[in-house]
């Protein structure tokens, strides 16, 4: 399975619909200090199924969802889907016929998050079953952080063999 | 399983000990089992010796060295069971440009399995990039993508 | 004594005021006692507010926005008492140019009274240095000075 | 008062006497990874009275003195010293005689460190004090470490009015 593409609307700074394809082998996202390129890192952990507010840098779920500008009211939603290509490397079988499957997540004001898989409604437990599937997660060692790079090296022993674990 | 932890772990450690020079430009490193009769259990130590230096605890290595040598076992996890992807945010800052040289000739050599999506402020390795995405807020408040450069095709 | 601190508080607030819309090229900054009744015991809240955005909790600023934000209070607090000197080991690793270069715009205004020490990576801000120390290790594991480059005289 | 030198010899990776000039009034320090920049904050934290062997970046107090190279001996002893010059602006008036300042934090491998004023053996609370009166401290909000440039913004607000306290 391969990244294809990353769709956002209405998370944080992302209230605009955009959507960034992953389809070549190095992608760079630059821009200016507040412009938002963190805020992407938060929707791609926030859409496969993370909990912690902590880890996405809020205080509460509701700070994922635009709260406004000078010009512009919050809005009500946050919606961020990632759709990988299925290239028959790494495929669980109940998902080899489909060409491209799609892990979205949906959240109203106040409401709880709604979860699909190919615009099937599902339970988060299900999400994560099929991240695992294809070996990746929320919390796996390929997503760091701004200033985490180092965390591994001053982390204890024990906390470590989760690198191993998730390769194995 | 035991078996498979094992296993997994001497691949990586294989691996780890190749970058590290790579990235180093010498010296050496390695993973230790801290209790290998208990492979469920077990945590894991790193160990780095930079080029000319004594071995020391890798606590006191430079937050540049530390960044490099995270960076060397993230590759080498990634070079025995490739991810769908990599988002790695902002990792070449603390890095001088050396360091960042040899970061991004690791990343291209890689990129041929993997797919790499990097946030960086750092003009050298923007350049490594297939596609470039400028994000702006010209709106204030509001991010947009404001220009989707494709680096021409390597030849 | 109580007197002192809620009037050195005063001073530093109204420089902090001016330093935000310097470094954020607008917005607004201020500083907050959480309980003004016990000033030996009050805490200090930050708000910050950068150009264009809603107010909120400056938790929820990014890692460059965190870094001026910093870099504001620690000149603020300079204004109203320099310190003999100040070190800064890569605090401008977190910006982008612009904001690098706001930084430096600040740090040589108040370079007239007091003293900055920076540890860099950034040709921009090794620019604005008066002396310049090149750490070495041609020896491995030894460091040593390998020149000092003073630059030309301001005019 | 104002810093006018930094000399240091046996002090981490400065197992060569250096000394550095401070009199310009912007200084850059640039090298490459690993180099040895951060173990001179180091070094300048310890000569001031600094007694955490964490806020040193070191496990244990001989990690201070050099351990040695790959064709070096570690070394048994660390001196550092601060030479502050008398610019009669905020000097404590039993200094007010002398043209220059020069704090001096000694230690030999297994013993205690040895403190100086002008040469003269002092204790650490003569130090301590001697820097308060000028306005500086190892915990003072002008010292910042590498990555901690957002550490005022993340701590709580009860912790922040010590950057109020040193500057009344
Ligand atoms: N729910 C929200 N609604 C509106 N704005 C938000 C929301 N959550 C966060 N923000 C804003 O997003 C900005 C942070 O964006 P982000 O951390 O992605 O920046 P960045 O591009 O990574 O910057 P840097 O280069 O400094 O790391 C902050 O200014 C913050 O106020
Ligand atoms: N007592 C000691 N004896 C010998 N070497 C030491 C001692 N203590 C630390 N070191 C070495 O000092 C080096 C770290 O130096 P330092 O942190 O100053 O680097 P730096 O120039 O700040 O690098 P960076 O740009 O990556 O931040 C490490 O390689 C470490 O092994
Ligand atoms: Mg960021
Ligand atoms: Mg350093």
């Amino acid at each position: 399975m391969q990244l294809k593409r990353l769709e956002i609307q209405g998370f944080k700074t992302f209230v605009e619909p955009v959507s960034f394809n992953f389809e070549r082998s190095i992608v760079a996202i630059v821009g200016p200090n507040g412009s938002g390129k963190s805020n992407i890192v938060d929707a791609v952990k926030w859409c496969m199924g993370e909990q912690s507010t902590k880890q996405l840098r809020a205080n509460q779920m509701s700070d994922l969802i635009f709260n406004g500008s000078e010009h512009r009211k919050s809005v009500g939603m946050a919606d961020v889907s990632l759709i990988f290509s299925n290239n028959n490397t790494g495929v669980p079988s109940s998902y080899a016929s489909f060409s491209e499957i799609v892990v979205t997540r949906r959240m109203y004001r106040g409401q709880e998050s709604e979860y699909y898989l190919n615009k099937d409604a599902r339970r988060l437990k299900d999400i994560l079953e099929f991240l695992m599937d294809i070996g990746i997660s929320s919390k796996a060692f390929s997503i760091i952080e701004q200033g985490q790079i180092g965390e591994i090296i001053d982390a204890k022993p024990d906390m470590r063999r989760y690198v191993i674990e998730d390769a194995a | 399983s035991r078996k498979l932890f094992r296993e997994t772990f001497d691949r990586i450690n294989e691996n780890f000990k190749k970058v590290i020079p790579k990235l180093f430009d010498g010296g050496k490193g390695e993973l230790i089992l801290t209790d290998e009769q208990d492979l469920l259990e077990s945590g894991m130590e790193i160990v780095i010796q930079p080029p000319g230096k004594r071995l020391q605890n890798i606590s006191l290595l430079s937050g540049g060295e530390k960044a490099l040598s995270a960076v060397a076992l993230l590759m080498s996890v990634f070079m025995v069971r490739p991810s769908p992807f990599a988002l790695l945010d902002e990792i070449d800052a603390p890095l001088d440009d050396s360091s960042v040289a040899k970061l991004n000739g690791l990343i291209k050599e890689l990129a041929a399995n993997s797919q790499f999506i990097l946030i960086t402020h750092n003009k050298k390795t923007i350049e490594i990039a297939d596609v470039i995405y400028g994000i702006t807020m010209e709106e204030p408040g509001v991010s947009r993508i404001i220009s989707v450069k494709l680096q021409k095709e390597a030849v």
